[in-house]
């Protein structure tokens, strides 16, 4: 998984309160390892094996300090689609030499676009970004700091933001309806794109500790779906559809970075 | 007074709390006039009369919808700069033919740069855009968007940003300590950089009509000076301070403005 969007929008709180909801015994801190992989970008590999329903999961997830942070912010989506393709072609040529690529395969199953909210409207940025990852990656769009925004601000800024994705035919992977449990996929389609809010801390409220944010006049909480989505996230990532995105990176994104190299 | 910063962070929601708690009938809307001074930026002229112990006081904002929007927004604040010293050569034509400029004086005597409350530091835009109005006009920062911030992450927003500002050499305006009302100044200048909440919204709290933001987990309000400073900042342009932000105008920006014309 990547997080990819500008600084101070909470990709870092975000992956901390994801592990430390997942993590039964918080201590197995996640490993942080940082990269510089351009002038204007790095990456941060955070990684932690976790437990989900009986199996044991390997999570890692690529955190982007740095991108979009300059005055001009022309082609800075570049490093990170070299990035994606580079995970690609590491695991083609293992493939070819019959190698397994097991502790450094960073392919990314799921990218996260952190989306500022203003309460307007995608930026110019946020749109080519978009577009240039949602053909390369499943691309989960994300709002960021759901707790900035009230019920119908974040309603009336849902349905804006759908809008111009689908006005600008950006690609967002969607959860596959199969029969079975197509009350809760629905549910889940409905919500896209997902508010969260993240938080290094933990509350008391009405004598329960709740993951959340303190305010003056209230406490915004992570996993109280009335506040946000964290969990529909959270299940969508690491429970119902773990498996769609792994296939659909393998079928499909690998299989049209293979064909475009062989036919270059 | 004038607001610049980049578009979602409130500026316009800000201009309308200001009016609305001034104006006694507030049906007496504020004028607002639309005027594209370049292609990438506009102005937005609000004006309206109001009254503030016992004198007759025109108040009018320009907003600057569209600045620092784009990918690439390198000199996006020449336009600003460039309205702020047309107004100057405006009424110095006016001077030296004894015109009074009555009307349409679009002098501006404080401007509010609006601050993304990203809970880091001021971005490389900010910087450059602070720079070049502090030594233009009484330049005021403002965190835009206070609700967004819990009570420990603001204040150590607060102290990276004037650390940042100290360092740069940012000019920002200070009122001054004259003796008689020592201790609120003092109060005023320990709050800034001045954070603050907007909304176009009254809510009930307590059985009271109040200026606030409704979320699920309770009202964050405008004018409870626990929650922000926007009582502390109108007190300081409308009541305590606005002869202070005239005749520094008149005297200081404007008379480097004529020295430099002159000596040009
Ligand atoms: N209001 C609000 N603030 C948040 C949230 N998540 C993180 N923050 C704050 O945003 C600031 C930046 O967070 P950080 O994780 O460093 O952002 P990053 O630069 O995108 O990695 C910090 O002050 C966090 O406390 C959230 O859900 N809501
Ligand atoms: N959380 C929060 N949102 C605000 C505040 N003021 C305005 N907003 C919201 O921010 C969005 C953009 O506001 P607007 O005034 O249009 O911003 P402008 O583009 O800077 O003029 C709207 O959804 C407002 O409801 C505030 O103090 N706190």
């Amino acid at each position: 998984m990547a997080t990819v969007g500008s600084s101070g929008l909470g990709k870092s709180t975000f992956i901390n309160t994801l592990f430390s909801t997942l993590l039964k015994d918080y201590k197995q801190q996640p490993k942080r390892v940082h990269d510089q992989i351009e002038r204007t970008v790095s990456i941060d590999v955070v990684r932690a094996d976790i437990e989900e329903k009986g199996f044991n999961v390997r999570l890692t997830v690529i955190d982007t300090p740095g991108f979009g942070d300059y005055m001009n912010n022309q082609d800075c989506w570049v490093p990170i689609v070299e990035f994606l393709d580079e995970q690609h072609l590491t695991y083609m040529k293992a493939e070819q030499s019959h190698k397994r690529l097991e502790a450094d395969d960073l392919r990314v199953h799921a990218c996260l676009y952190f989306i500022q909210p203003s309460g307007h409207t995608l930026t110019s940025l946020d749109i080519e970004v978009m577009k240039q990852l949602g053909t390369r990656v499943n691309l989960i769009p994300v709002i960021a700091k759901g707790d900035t925004l009230t019920k119908e601000d974040m309603k009336a800024f849902k349905n804006r933001v759908l809008d111009c994705i689908n006005a600008h035919g950006i690609n967002m992977y969607t959860p596959p309806l199969d029969g079975d449990d197509d009350d809760d996929t629905h549910a889940i389609i409905e919500a896209m794109p997902f508010s969260i809010i993240a938080s290094d801390n933990e509350v008391t409220v009405n004598g329960q500790k709740v993951r959340g944010r303190e305010y003056l006049w209230g406490v915004a909480e992570v996993e109280n779906e009335q506040h946000c989505d964290f969990k529909k996230l959270r299940n969508l990532l690491i429970r119902t559809n773990m498996y769609d995105l792994i296939s659909n990176t393998e079928e499909n994104h690998y299989e049209d970075y293979r064909m475009k190299r062989l036919t270059a």
